[in-house]
């Protein structure tokens, strides 16, 4: 009655942190401060126990209405079930690509679908054009569309190795590992350690780890 | 050619481009 399992098995989408532990890089204690913050933020405008998109857009922006089409896509590939909402174990699945621990296959392979706009199982010239005009978009940066032409094919020309007009999987791995920067923003420093980096939301895990 | 084509620009890898993305950046979960 009323003990700690009981009341989180009702929560949709709740999975058992031990699970989530094997999966990830995590350990069950952080898996119990992640739930914390997931609770937070599934709730942060509709309390459901699932993150919206609003949610996700407050979140990162502070903005609920802020549009971005990387955000959506970062939403998109967090949406494992793609049913319109973040589940706690979806949230921890993939919030573990980003972990230093995890492995550099996952993190190419997470940005590969991240930059693969249109699900084809490549990404396409027009894609990569469409990313940096939107990264140009949120920033100060203004080139020409001869310099934004010229970016373009130089990087597409150096990744579409067997110059199809299309960058696979494997092209893409190649190319990551010749430039391993470029999946620099795959990894969060900060997930190594969460109880030390938060201790205000893991201050109210259950869990202890041995 | 266009004189853009020697634009310091031109060299950035663009995926390098796009991973500047403050977008990417997923710290905002953490922040209180």
């Amino acid at each position: 009655m009323g003990c700690y399992c009981s009341k989180e098995a009702k929560t949709p989408g709740y999975e058992d942190p031990a699970v989530l532990a094997a999966a990830t890089p995590f350990t069950v204690n952080e898996v119990e401060a992640l739930y914390e913050l997931f609770k937070k933020l599934s709730s942060s405008i509709f309390d459901d126990g699932l993150i919206h998109k609003e949610e996700f857009q407050l979140a990162l922006f502070r903005n609920r209405n802020r549009r971005n089409l990387f955000a959506d896509r970062i939403f998109d590939l967090f949406d494992i079930k793609r049913n319109g909402v973040i589940e706690f174990g979806e949230f921890v699945r993939s919030l573990g690509v980003f972990h230093p621990n995890a492995p550099v296959e996952d993190k190419i392979s997470f940005a590969f679908r991240l930059y693969d706009l249109r699900q084809t199982g490549y990404i396409k010239r027009e894609e990569l054009k469409e990313m940096v005009l939107a990264l140009l978009h949120e920033s100060d940066l203004v080139l020409s569309d001869d310099v934004i032409e010229v970016i373009v094919d130089r990087t597409y020309n150096d990744a579409d190795k067997k110059g199809d007009g299309r960058i696979d999987e494997e092209e893409w791995k190649e190319f990551v590992l010749k430039h391993p920067s470029m999946i620099k923003n795959m990894t969060l420093p900060y997930l190594k350690d969460i109880s030390v980096a938060f201790p205000s939301f893991v201050m109210t895990s259950e869990v202890e780890d041995s | 050619r266009s004189p853009d084509a020697q634009h310091p620009y031109t060299h950035i890898n663009a995926f390098q481009l796009i991973g500047m993305s403050s977008c990417l950046d997923l710290s905002g979960f953490f922040e209180k």
